[in-house]
């Protein structure tokens, strides 16, 4: 773990009292390699490292009993503070229904966090409805159907329409079952994917989401930073959802999204079943991050 | 970019760095890198790093193997979300295009509309379907995809099978069982391919040496290569495991399937 490899940078040096610029050097270095290895984005590691230095040449350190757990400790809660340092609860509408979007790349758990996400809102008392505006995906709908039936909660589905007016459709169909919360799937696109990209601004812009979450596979690499950069202009978007939390990914893509969005990740899916998905702890993938 | 007879310190970083940045990982940019600057003739840094990826990758076979005069068997295998269906509905019209009877055995019995799913890739490919009900047995699915594969007299099977990540001991074991299922019906499958998302970081590694421990793997298509994700870090799974990339995926329709071309990869991955 990175803990252990700096205690053993100091160790090695075998360093009493105040820590030399050498012994930091040494130790932001393995902290670097530690986040490119968990997939952390270059520029973030160079900003995130560049911060940790300016803490580590600073007085807490100085004056330190144990200089080497200070700064695992200044790495760890820099971590936290970019991750959003508490869990993040979904904001409501103060008019019903709340409208949540969810948008992402393909094949990154969209579909199925809209089952576990109307599964756990129904465990609290709400009245979900889930509305099926992937338009593309051979047997999208079906799916999204099939995931509304293992739940019991209604699942709005239309052909002949477009993705704008299913979703329009499924918020009017909520204010007329008096559902109180409307869940909308939509396709996976790339961000580089113009008519695509227009189409997720549009259902937005349609629909007015109260909550528009991106989804975001917990493997992916250094492209994170592309995507959620892309997606934030065109879509915007007000939480993140992390999913396939249940590998052994390290993650570090996660740390990438939320430095570049400024968005706190709300959720994290840890397991194909709809119950595996459970708000996000910012600590716990802290640490997963540093290995 | 970098003439001269030799590169600075900060021209060495740059090129790491556009290494880092195409998913190659820390530790094959650190081999590669070292590689070059053992080199003494480095004038021109993105070519020489052009001739160091492009040998990396190798002159591997990256044809699709077949079997004359019999069932070809084809094992599709990944964690979950990478485009295996996609790529099989692909892999079907191709077969198609070239005149070849091709049958789908949805070994996908667990995720929700995955056997409707890759139905409709069945019509649209022209290509029969095996599928069960869901939550059947995958292993049965395989059984009565060879059985109608012989019996048809098709020249293809074709073997989907559910997302798995490598981490699911039990997944993988299932997924040990269908290979060996195969081995025992057909003998060793002409292929037994891993889909890698393009997009995938430093854990694709793990996957490709997990999924070739169990199913052992000849090659693998990288899919969504139409996004900006680089996939550098198929240049770590062939130096550390000698697999090959045979195919890539280039979206989303079902025309959109490429040889792997190494060259045209590692200009698009220099960017
Ligand atoms: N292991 C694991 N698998 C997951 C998780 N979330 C989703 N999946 C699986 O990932 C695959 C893709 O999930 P989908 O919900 O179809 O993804 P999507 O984003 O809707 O895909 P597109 O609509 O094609 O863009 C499926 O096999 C899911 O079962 C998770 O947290 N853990
Ligand atoms: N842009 C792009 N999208 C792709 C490509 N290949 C597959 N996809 C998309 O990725 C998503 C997932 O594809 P699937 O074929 O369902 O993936 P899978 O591996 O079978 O998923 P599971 O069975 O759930 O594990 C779908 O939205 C596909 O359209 C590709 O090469 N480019
Ligand atoms: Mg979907
Ligand atoms: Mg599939």
């Amino acid at each position: 773990t990175l803990s252990e490899r700096i205690e053993g940078i100091f160790g090695r040096l075998r360093s009493r009292g105040r820590l030399s610029e050498q012994q930091i050097d040494e130790v932001l270095r393995e902290v670097r390699l530690a986040l490119l290895e968990a997939d952390v984005h270059t520029d973030v590691v160079r900003a995130f490292v560049g911060r940790v230095r300016e803490r580590a040449m600073g007085e807490e350190v100085r004056k330190a009993l144990t200089p080497a757990q200070t700064i695992v400790k200044i790495v760890n809660d820099e971590l936290v503070e970019i991750l959003g340092r508490t869990t993040s609860p979904l904001t409501w509408s103060p008019k019903p229904p709340t409208v949540i979007m969810l948008a992402g790349l393909q094949g990154s758990g969209k579909t199925t966090a809209a089952g576990k996400l109307a599964r756990l809102l129904k465990s609290k008392g709400k009245r979900p409805l889930l509305v099926a505006c992937d338009l593309r995906r051979p047997a999208a709908v079906e799916q999204l159907k099939l995931l509304g039936d293992e739940v019991d909660v209604p699942v709005v589905a239309r052909t002949g329409m477009t993705a704008v007016d299913v979703a329009a459709t499924g918020v009017e169909e909520a204010r007329r079952l008096m559902r109180d919360v409307v869940i909308v799937d939509t396709a996976g696109r790339l961000h580089v994917d113009e008519a695509m990209m227009s189409e997720a601004a549009a259902i937005r812009d349609r629909i007015q989401p109260t909550e528009t979450l991106f989804v975001a596979d917990a493997m992916t690499g250094q492209d994170a930073v592309n995507v959620a950069t892309a997606f934030l202009e065109r879509v915007d978007y007000t939480g993140i959802i992390l999913t396939k939390l249940d590998g052994d990914a390290r993650g570090g893509a996660a740390l990438s999204i939320a430095q570049v969005s400024g968005r706190p990740v709300k959720f994290a899916s840890t397991g194909e079943r709809l119950d595996a998905f459970e708000p996000f702890h910012p600590d716990r993938l802290a640490s997963r991050i540093l290995g | 970019l970098f003439k001269g007879t030799a590169l600075t310190e900060q021209e060495w970083e740059e090129l790491e760095e556009v290494l880092l940045r195409a998913d190659v990982g820390v530790a094959a940019t650190q081999r590669i890198v070292g590689a070059m600057r053992s080199r003494r003739d480095v004038a021109d840094g993105m070519a020489a790093l052009k001739d160091e990826l492009v040998s990396a990758l190798g002159h591997p076979d990256r044809s699709l193997k077949t079997k004359p005069g019999g069932t070809t068997v084809w094992l599709i295998t990944g964690v979950n979300g990478v485009g295996k269906t996609t790529t099989i509905g692909k892999l079907a019209a191709q077969l198609r295009d070239e005149g070849r009877s091709v049958v789908l055995a949805a070994a996908d019995t667990f995720r929700a509309a995955a056997d409707q799913q890759l139905e409709r890739w069945a019509e649209l490919s022209g290509a029969d379907i095996v599928k069960h009900a869901p939550g059947a047995d995958p292993a049965a699915v395989v059984y009565d995809g060879v059985a109608a594969a012989k019996a048809r007299a098709r020249d293809v099977l074709i073997v989907d099978t559910a997302g798995r990540l490598q981490t699911k001991k039990n997944l993988m074991e299932e997924l040990g069982k269908i290979r060996r299922i195969l081995d025992r019906e057909t003998g060793a499958p002409e292929e037994v391919l891993l889909v890698l998302d393009a997009t995938t970081g430093q854990n694709g590694v793990a996957q490709a040496r997990a999924f070739a421990e169990v199913a052992g793997i000849t090659g693998i298509v990288l899919t969504k290569l139409d996004g900006t994700a680089k996939g550098g870090i198929v240049i770590a799974v062939q130096q550390e495991l000698g697999i090959p990339v045979k195919l890539v995926g280039l979206g989303e329709g079902i025309g959109d399937l490429a040889s792997f071309d190494p060259d045209g990869f590692v200009d698009d991955l220099l960017g």
